[in-house]
């Protein structure tokens, strides 16, 4: 039974696993990063498979960044300001970074924006 | 986010958590939900990370993104992080880096340190405990004995009240959503509540990975915001996840 009011506090649910029915949203996708490559070539084979989703969600951001700032300056400062950045970061994970961006064609600004978005998005 | 580590009779440790992110970041009027957690659902995946042809750590993670926010070292601990607020909060730690401070480590890059390089749940506590940060966070930490869990409640620069397990006072597990444990949850947004209910109703004895999952399909520590459930068992090395939906009627956080 559910409260029909928020927070919508349900009974405690029983008999959920196997995951199935309306709450479940798909199996997850297993994939190797091989650490013995160099940083730039670790993530390759993950996102190739995965950057036309990659895509859609730094779209979002973007979107985001415009509604935040109309006049595009904010995305403007994402292209051209944190790539500027990159060799501040502690390595390997900018030059992760570096070949996420090369994989999946996400200009890095943006691959850096989504990297550190947990300090950013405390703003 | 909940996270939660649970000690079963046999002494067995299990790590989950529901990764909740994308609050007041857009919502989709059309399918009742929020842009970002649905962007983020197909980013979500396992991956292995091997060195020398063999494991090191396993993680859940967003497509793209180099740090972790869920990952276990097989047989011998598991992690997880979820957000924390406050005022000193991490675009001060931006601000302190781009004047050229930079003796702090942004968060996803420590967890993903910790999962490649320490070598025990001891050594992993210290370095999420003591190291400073940009940002402040949770460190929920489970490690591979009986009573090695706990939850590292961080400011940019302390470790503030850590919260261990202790079987013998009855604490069989420890629990973190988004507020500082020994403080009472902001009353709009209380999924500690209910889950901690769903953990006690469910009890120590009959406590599983599948039990697990239940309390973490109750809503509302289910919501519109879950983009994931990752279940970790320690001993086992085995760590899953499930992507996950919450069907109207439901909290929006």
């Amino acid at each position: 039974s559910l409260q029909y009011v928020p927070p919508y506090t349900e009974d405690c649910r029983t008999g959920m696993y196997p995951p199935s029915g309306p709450t479940f949203g798909g199996a997850v996708t297993w994939y190797t990063v091989n650490l013995d490559l160099p940083p730039s070539k670790r993530w390759t084979e993950l996102i190739t498979d995965k950057k036309n989703d990659l895509i859609i969600m730094v779209q979002a951001i973007k979107d985001l960044a415009d509604a935040l700032v109309p006049s595009g300056r904010l995305e403007e400062l994402i292209d051209q300001a944190l790539p500027l950045m990159i060799d501040t970061l502690p390595y390997p994970f900018n030059e992760e970074m570096k070949g996420i961006a090369t994989a999946s064609g996400v200009p890095l600004g943006e691959v850096i924006l989504f990297n550190i978005f947990y300090e950013v998005f405390t703003v | 986010c909940t996270s939660l580590v649970a000690e079963d009779p046999e002494g067995n440790l299990i790590h989950a958590r529901n990764l909740d992110f994308g609050l007041f970041l857009g919502w989709d009027k059309k399918n009742h939900s929020w842009v970002i957690p649905d962007k983020l659902k197909p980013l979500v995946v396992n991956v292995d990370f091997r060195r020398n042809n063999s494991t090191v750590f396993k993680s859940t993670n967003f497509a793209g993104y180099v740090g972790m926010l869920t990952g276990m070292q097989p047989n011998s601990f598991t992690l997880t992080m979820n957000e924390r607020f406050s005022l000193d909060g991490g675009y001060i730690g931006i601000l302190e880096w781009i004047l050229g401070k930079r003796d702090g480590m942004w968060m996803s890059f420590l967890t993903r340190s910790v999962l490649e390089n320490a070598t025990s749940y001891a050594q992993a506590q210290k370095l999420l405990s003591d190291t400073k940060l940009l940002a402040p966070a949770y460190f929920i930490l489970g490690g591979n004995q009986t009573g090695e869990a706990s939850i590292i409640t961080r400011s940019r620069t302390h470790n503030l009240n850590p919260l261990e397990l202790d079987i013998k006072q009855g604490r069989w597990y420890v629990l973190e959503t988004n507020y500082d444990h020994w403080k009472t949850p902001l009353f709009l947004d209380d999924r500690r509540t209910p889950a901690m209910k769903c953990m006690n109703q469910t009890t120590q004895a009959n406590i599983s990975v599948q039990t697990v999952y239940d309390v973490l399909s109750t809503k509302p520590v289910l919501n519109k915001l879950t983009t994931y459930t990752t279940l970790m068992q320690v001993s086992k090395g085995k760590l899953e996840s499930f992507i996950r939906v919450c069907p109207n009627p439901c909290m929006p956080w």
